[in-house]
């Protein structure tokens, strides 16, 4: 089974 | 006071094309770098980074840093109705809540203006920072486009390897499995043609195939495209924009649990 992450996890809010 | 003339009017029509089914709405921001827009999807797994870059249109004015709230629905309407040969020119006054649109054709026979409302709209900025990664194809745009459609009537997700053999693009469903190996090739006529593959080192990346299949809607604006990926990273597939920037789509991988 495989999990999606969110986008934010890999780029900081600026 | 912002006006931006863009003599290749159908660039902006198919920067819309390829975006308004990932993003609802988005903040298009002006600047004296110029037109660019940065959105993540619904689901905040993908994320769309545009630049049109000033230098790219017959006339740049953009007096201040403006941001212009905008349904991507409703401007890629507005903006099929100019010609594919028309001169798009975007007007915006200072604190106005509408942006025209003018669309003007080649003779100048016909000039039609569109209003279209602004929204206000609360959006996350994500810092994206310039990164080297371990591999980076590049391939014809329609093969890509073509690759993606035809493995998503297989399966779900598609594993993207890069290995010195070449780039893999592979998925799994009920009714089987399908991999498709392209090898480096550049000895084609055409410089596009080419599949180019630089690599530092071997990645293999699962992606949910219903976004990468958004993505190549994007396929129109370019005969190329670029995919950067590394290991644990989200992957960037960009769409270059004749002499004007790009459009970059970075997409989160799945990660096996």
């Amino acid at each position: 089974c495989s999990r999606q992450f969110p986008i934010s996890l890999y780029f900081a809010t600026t | 006071m912002l006006e931006l003339r863009l003599v290749q009017g159908s660039l902006l029509k198919k920067v819309l094309e390829s975006i308004k089914e990932l993003v609802n709405d988005a903040n298009f921001d002006c600047s004296s770098t110029g037109f660019s827009l940065q959105a993540m999807d619904s689901s905040h797994v993908a994320l769309v980074a545009l630049l049109l870059r000033s230098e790219g249109f017959e006339h740049y004015r953009c007096d201040r840093n403006l941001s212009m709230g905008m349904n991507l629905n409703n401007m890629a309407k507005m903006l099929k109705c100019a010609g594919n040969d028309d001169i798009i020119t975007i007007k915006a006054d200072d604190g106005s809540d509408t942006v025209t649109f003018m669309f003007e054709s080649p003779t100048q026979d016909k000039i039609s203006d569109f209003e279209m409302k602004l929204m206000d709209i609360d959006s996350e900025h994500l810092g994206i920072p310039e990164a080297e990664y371990d591999a980076i194809v590049r391939m014809p745009s329609a093969e890509f486009a073509r690759i993606c459609k035809d493995l998503s009537s297989i399966g779900d997700t598609v594993v993207i390897s890069v290995t010195k053999e070449g780039v893999k693009f592979s998925t799994k469903g009920d009714i089987g499995a399908a991999n498709i190996v392209c090898r480096q090739n550049t000895t084609v006529d055409k410089p596009d043609d080419a599949t180019v593959i630089e690599m530092k080192e071997p990645v293999s990346l699962q992606f949910a195939l219903r976004y990468t299949n958004f993505f190549t809607k994007a396929t129109p604006l370019s005969s190329t495209v670029t995919i950067s990926l590394s290991n644990e990273l989200p992957v960037v597939v960009e769409y270059k924009i004749a002499e004007m920037g790009y459009v970059r789509f970075y997409l989160a991988p799945k990660i096996e649990e």
